[in-house]
């Protein structure tokens, strides 16, 4: 799990079991000290592979859509819930996106223009994924063992010359931070349990990035992995970058199978897609 | 049900927020939350920090359920 603090921005993003929309109050609590009101809100997720081990509120999307209803403020009032299909059952991904007045579009001509890569693997390749455990009696802190897995998996070459900050879990499990320059990052995290291997990437860029170094760094993502189903949540205002995402998977043996596209308030598009492996 | 195991797809909440006064936003903003704060909030939501790194930007904090 990852937290991004920016002076007038926060994101959370958790895995396991955590009450994560509870976050909200206290947020708006201590924002609210500094002189800072809430202008917008994105929730999103895949979908649980054990939803039935959700802890409230969190058992339902209808649920955290009422939860997230009755958390944010009132000058929050354009609001947008949806869960975006896939022809595989298991692979829908969920939106919800609140703004006020003032933060309703993304202008292209915002200084700051971000996109945002989200992308979930499933059924990770077996030898890969056993990289990810702590070796029997290892003693070497999660830290130190952090840093050898990003070495030998070969994720430290994804966004060469970004800052790293990596943790090994007991006995597995893998999380890691990447600043790549400026106020952009990217985060991995890894659960390799055979039966239910979940890794994922997320990807900040701008869409004045070039639009290549997408394709390159997805190739990287599904080499370190080699998942045989993968999603991808493109959130961005301008229209070029998901395009490249399929150009990037398809050569790697990846075929897409399901692409649908959603507008939101204060975010813009949702450029949702699933890709499985020619095998499946 | 399945034999629960670890729960891999993560839920993702991105807040953005404006500052009443304009001055502020050369300000550090939310980076001026103390650690104490971060921590309750993490309370909230069942995780710790367990290594963090931080730049010019923004700071980046891995957690732990």
């Amino acid at each position: 799990s990852s937290l991004f603090v920016y002076p007038t921005k926060i994101i959370i993003k958790t895995c396991g079991t955590t009450q994560l929309l509870k976050s909200i109050r206290p947020l708006l609590h201590y924002a609210c000290h500094l002189g800072l009101t809430l202008c917008s809100c994105r929730y999103t997720r895949g979908s649980f592979i054990f939803p039935l081990a959700q802890p409230f509120p969190h058992t339902s999307f209808k649920e955290e859509v009422i939860y997230l209803e009755e958390s944010l403020p009132s000058n929050l009032c354009y609001r947008k819930a949806s869960v975006m299909p896939c022809k595989i059952p298991s692979h829908s991904w969920h939106v919800f996106t609140a703004s006020d007045e003032a933060h309703l579009v993304i202008t292209p001509h915002a200084p700051d223009v971000l996109y945002t890569l989200e992308i979930c693997m499933t059924e990770l390749d077996r030898v890969l994924a056993r990289k990810f455990f702590k070796r029997p009696g290892d003693e070497k802190t999660g830290d130190t063992a952090g840093k050898e897995m990003t070495e030998l998996t070969g994720i430290g070459h994804i966004n060469p010359g970004s800052l790293i900050c990596d943790f090994a879990f007991d006995p597995c499990g893998y999380s890691m931070n990447g600043i790549i320059d400026g106020d952009r990052y990217s985060t991995i995290h890894v659960t390799p349990e055979d039966g239910y291997s979940y890794a994922s990437f997320e990807f900040v860029g701008s869409i004045y990035d070039d639009l290549d170094d997408v394709a390159q760094v997805l190739k990287k993502v599904v080499q370190v992995f080699r998942p045989a189903t993968m999603s991808v949540s493109t959130t961005c205002t301008s229209h070029e970058v998901w395009t490249r995402v399929g150009g990037a998977l398809e050569p790697l043996g990846m075929k897409c199978r399901s692409c649908t596209v959603d507008e939101f308030p204060a975010a813009g598009n949702v450029v949702f897609q699933t890709f499985t492996t020619r095998r499946k | 049900m399945a034999v629960s195991g670890f729960e891999g797809f993560e839920k993702r909440l991105e807040l953005h927020f404006f500052p009443d006064d304009p001055a502020v936003l050369t300000g550090m903003g939310l980076r001026q939350l103390d650690f104490e704060s971060l921590e309750q909030v993490l309370r909230a939501v069942q995780c710790t920090v367990v290594s963090a790194v931080g730049n010019h930007y923004f700071d980046a904090y891995v957690l732990s359920e």
